[in-house]
């Protein structure tokens, strides 16, 4: 787990593309 | 922010705003149907403690509130470097102020009604013990105070942009964006207030003097989230815990 970004998963919620 | 002549007091902005709101409904059933996935994937005789469900209640919840975020007007015109940064800093209080929300609409002082529609009474939260039945009680006076200003859905709506768009928030890429729009939301509200409700002196004061009780409110309850996570009684990997750490790494 260490290896993880710390806020990853904000990251990933505000950056993911809807449209697929 | 200023009215049209057609419509005077209504500023287009206030609409703009509330036009963003989720759909509670919708918001809801998403949430029931997590927990029932959750609960179906458990055997039947292992029922989560009460607490562990109200932490995925409000993991949940945050989800809905960065899925509404993400869709805001101004919201999405910033970097997300920027938008990480603003949803670190006032996750807890729109957490809270959406629980608030919901105490004003439900209007009892008895019980609480959670995001599922389930009604808990405050009696089983003080067995509870007193650092999280103070604060329930902290919630519920809070909520008390907006009832008896019966504050409207266009005034929350407000309220919550005015904590998301916080221009004290360090390392702002965009600063200068973010004060504006904190001053664009603070002209729409007072005008919104001074015209819709003119009999009631200085609403606009009322209503953002309950922003730094949310913000204080807000603070105690990550604190304690805080310690109840050490204890290890919160369910970890999601996004309750990423906040929790992101402000205070």
């Amino acid at each position: 787990k260490e290896g993880k970004k710390p806020q990853a998963l904000l990251h990933y919620l505000l950056n993911k593309d809807d449209s697929k | 922010p200023h009215s049209s002549p057609m419509n005077p007091g209504m500023p287009p902005l206030v609409l703009e705003l509330v036009s963003c709101d989720p759909d509670e409904e919708q918001v809801r059933g998403k949430i029931c149907a997590y927990l029932h996935q959750e609960q179906s994937g458990r055997g039947k005789l292992d029922k989560p403690r009460p607490f562990s469900l109200l932490c995925v209640m409000a993991d949940q919840t945050l989800f809905s509130i960065v899925e509404w975020a993400r869709s805001c007007v101004f919201f999405k015109e910033l970097k997300v470097g920027d938008q990480m940064r603003l949803l670190h800093n006032c996750w807890s209080e729109l957490l809270l102020l959406d629980h608030i929300c919901r105490q004003v609409h439900h209007g009892r002082d008895s019980s609480l009604l959670l995001i599922t529609g389930q009604e808990v009474d405050l009696s089983t939260v003080s067995d509870a013990g007193p650092p999280l039945s103070s604060m329930v009680q902290r919630g519920q006076e809070l909520a008390r105070r907006l009832q008896l200003l019966q504050v409207d859905r266009r005034e929350m709506a407000c309220l919550k942009f005015l904590i998301l768009f916080n221009p004290n928030v360090k390392l702002l890429e965009n600063q200068q964006f973010v004060e504006s729009v904190q001053e664009q939301v603070n002209g729409a509200l007072l005008e919104y207030t001074l015209y819709s409700y003119p009999q009631c002196l200085d609403r606009f004061g009322q209503l953002i003097l309950r922003l730094p009780e949310v913000r204080s409110l807000s603070a105690q309850a990550e604190d304690y989230l805080c310690y109840k996570h050490l204890c290890g009684e919160v369910p970890c990997n999601n996004l309750l815990i990423e906040m929790l750490h992101a402000k205070r790494s």
